[in-house]
């Protein structure tokens, strides 16, 4: 199982959709500072079901939908989430060779998640990764400025990535 | 459960014994749980480096302690290899040789583990799979360019020493 | 005292003025007071970059938020000039650019300030007047020496383009 | 005024005397992860009069004596800073064209300082340096990692700096 690419219309700095393709291996995104890297992780954060304002960066849920000059109006973010599933790893889905999760955020505050275009709840695709260990914290993730955070928390914090792994 | 956690545990400390040496010749890293009961305990990591005396983990340098965290989450995925791995400029406080170990410690999971990277470090850039460019040219607004690496090259100036 | 304060600040920002549109061009910053009265307000930071909206500053990137305190420290420093100034890996967040413009503005301030930098990145090494070299050759302990630039291109490969 | 340079002996990583020269422009410190760069300013700030362990990185002030092992036993960590006093700043000391300030510290935890060989209380060197606007807090002092906390501090802690400045 890995992404095989990432949609984001709408969320931060991305007004237009764009399509990220990433590779099985190893991909490195670069380009100049404040130019939408981090960004990008966030989506994949937010899609993973990170609910924190201050972990995603902004002061408010609302902040997440693009807010530079452009004509066209902007009224809601949406990231969708491309996942190769052959060979599957999750029964339900084991008919899928290709998964696609989508999380959108409307300007009123209403969030809209689909699994394969069905309508779904937030809960469903966080129990989606639960089962594979995979969360918006996990010790696989580490954010901007955050690779010491593992020394620095204390032990019990530290225990839960080890329950995560067990 | 208990077993599961201790089991686990010990796992985790094998492959560490294995790959912390890699990165601080003559190293020794063990991680320990607190108390007896692994249901409570909390978990600490203990460090030997030769020559160094580390009475607590603060005393380790910036670079150090990046270093620490890698070794660790290499060990974490080579006993259960995630499904993918997103670092955020781990590398940013490593010098030169730790950035180039660093990436060849990634090429041991990414077998079992899709692995993706934000960096400025060109050593990094140039041993990956897929390079992808993002960019501002319209104020504000990004977007996204695969890029092939002698065209990286062509347009930084410190990358001129990618071409293999 | 009031009076003082306020002339400082006027003073500041006008340096600010000139210097954040070299990092970002178009770009305004100003340092306001967040009272009438100088002696209890507190100090807030206003930003504009074209084509983005900062409503605060944990909007901005690893990078943006580090060039943004350069632009403030070069405006204090141009304004009272310190005998000394000492950065410790300010520019691990940079990216080639960013870094090059970096070194160009610590030149706007070095002559009436010491300035001494710690850092790996290969361009700012480039445009220092000493290089200091600390190594631990033997475990554990540090030792100084004083290494001429082309030696360093000799050890380190990424160092390769330090040749002008 | 500038540093000329600094002298470290016994102080975290450094336990041979060492002499460390720096030119009155710019000088780069390089080297290795964890080779002392960053030990070389805790040293510059520990003699600017830092009294906290945790900003020194260190729990307790005797862990700033070097602790590694060597047959030699060292008793004490002892930083001297020779600063270029022509011309002079400093009224008090307008016949010295430079000055040595010499910090000591003992494993009883008993500390010794100097300027110019005489013994002195720490407050002296403290005030020597407020005259100039230099604490080891200072807004021309930034530390490993905390390059972003200028923006990231309250609105009142920032103005400290700027009264520094004023
Ligand atoms: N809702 C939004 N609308 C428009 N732009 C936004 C929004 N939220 C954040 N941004 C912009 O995104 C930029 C930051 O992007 P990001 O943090 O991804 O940069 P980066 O590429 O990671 O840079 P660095 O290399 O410095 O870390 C900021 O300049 C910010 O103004
Ligand atoms: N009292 C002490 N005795 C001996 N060694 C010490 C003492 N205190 C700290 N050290 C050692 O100093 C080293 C850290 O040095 P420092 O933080 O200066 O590294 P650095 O050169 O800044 O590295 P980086 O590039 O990773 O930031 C640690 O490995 C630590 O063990
Ligand atoms: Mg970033
Ligand atoms: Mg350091």
């Amino acid at each position: 199982m890995f992404i095989k690419r990432l949609e984001i219309y709408g969320f931060k700095s991305f007004p237009y959709k764009v399509n990220i393709p990433f590779s099985p291996g190893i991909t490195a995104i670069v380009g100049p500072n404040g130019s939408g890297k981090s960004n990008i992780l966030d989506a994949i954060r937010w899609i993973l079901g990170e609910q924190s304002p201050k972990r995603l960066r902004v002061k408010e849920l609302s902040d997440l939908i693009f807010a530079g000059n452009i004509q066209k109006k902007i009224d809601f973010a949406e990231v969708k989430l491309i996942i190769n599933h052959d060979p599957p790893v999750w029964e339900k889905f084991k008919d899928f060779p290709e998964i696609i999760i989508t999380r959108r955020f409307y300007r009123n505050g209403e969030g809209e998640f689909f699994i394969n275009q069905k309508p779904c709840r937030l809960k469903d695709i966080q129990f989606l990764f639960l089962d594979l260990g995979v969360n918006p914290q996990s010790y696989g993730i580490i954010e901007q400025g955050e690779v010491s955070k593992f020394l620095e928390i204390s032990p019990k914090e530290r225990k839960i990535f080890l329950e995560d792994l067990a | 459960s208990k077993e599961k956690i201790l089991d686990t545990l010990e796992k985790v400390n094998t492959k560490l014994k294995e790959i912390f040496p890699t990165i601080f010749p003559g190293g020794e890293a063990k991680l320990i749980l607190t108390d007896n009961n692994p249901l409570v305990a909390g978990l600490d990591l203990n460090i030997k480096i030769p020559g160094k005396n580390i009475r607590h983990l603060n005393m380790l340098s910036g670079g150090e302690k990046a270093l620490c965290v890698i070794a660790i989450l290499i060990s974490f995925y080579l006993v259960k290899p995630g499904p993918f791995c997103i670092l955020d400029e781990v590398d940013a406080s490593l010098d030169e040789k730790n950035s180039i170990q660093f990436i060849k410690l990634l090429q041991l999971i990414k077998k079992n583990s899709q692995i993706i990277i934000i960096t400025h470090n060109p050593n990094i850039m140039k041993e990956v799979d897929t390079l992808l460019g993002v960019t501002m040219e319209e104020k504000g607004i990004s977007k996204i360019f695969t890029i092939k690496l002698d065209q990286l090259v062509k347009e930084h100036q410190s990358y001129q020493n990618l071409i293999k």
